[in-house]
C-alpha cells in the first residue's frame, strides 16, 4: 500500500525532526 | 505529571520554530531551521505537511503538540483528537 509507505516515511521524518530538536535542547556536542 | 512535561517541551520546540513569536509557524519559519537542524529542505517540508493537519499553511501550537504527542506516545495516543 503506497499510502502506508508514505505515512511511515512521514513518521520517520517527524521522529528525525523531534529528535534533532531534543538533542539541540539538551546541548549535545 | 508526564503530560505537562510533554506540553512544556512541545511549547519550547514551538518557540524554536516560531522565532518571531507570531503564535503560528509557517513554511518559511520551518526552512529557517535548515541552519539549526541536520535536516534537508525537503524533510522540513515533509515535517510541516505532516504537522499541518488541516493543510492551511499555518502550524498552530495545538497541531504542533499533537504531532509531538504522536512522536512520544505513538499514533494511538492522539485518539482523543480524531482527524477527519
Amino acid at each position: 500500500d503506497p499510502n502506508m509507505k508514505g505515512a511511515a516515511a512521514n513518521e520517520g521524518v517527524l521522529a528525525n525532526f523531534f529528535n534533532s530538536l531534543l538533542s539541540k535542547k539538551t546541548g549535545a556536542p | 505529571g508526564d503530560s505537562s512535561t510533554v506540553l512544556e517541551k512541545s511549547h519550547e520546540f514551538f518557540q524554536i520554530c516560531d522565532t518571531e513569536d507570531k503564535g503560528f509557524v509557517t513554511r518559511r519559519d520551518m526552512q529557517r531551521l535548515l541552519q539549526e537542524l541536520p535536516l534537508s529542505a525537503e524533510e522540513l517540508e515533509n515535517v510541516f505537511d505532516t504537522l499541518d493537519a488541516d493543510g492551511n499553511g499555518f502550524l498552530t501550537p495545538e497541531e504542533f503538540s499533537s504531532g509531538f504527542s504522536e512522536f512520544i506516545f505513538g499514533p494511538t495516543a492522539s485518539a482523543a483528537t480524531p482527524k477527519p
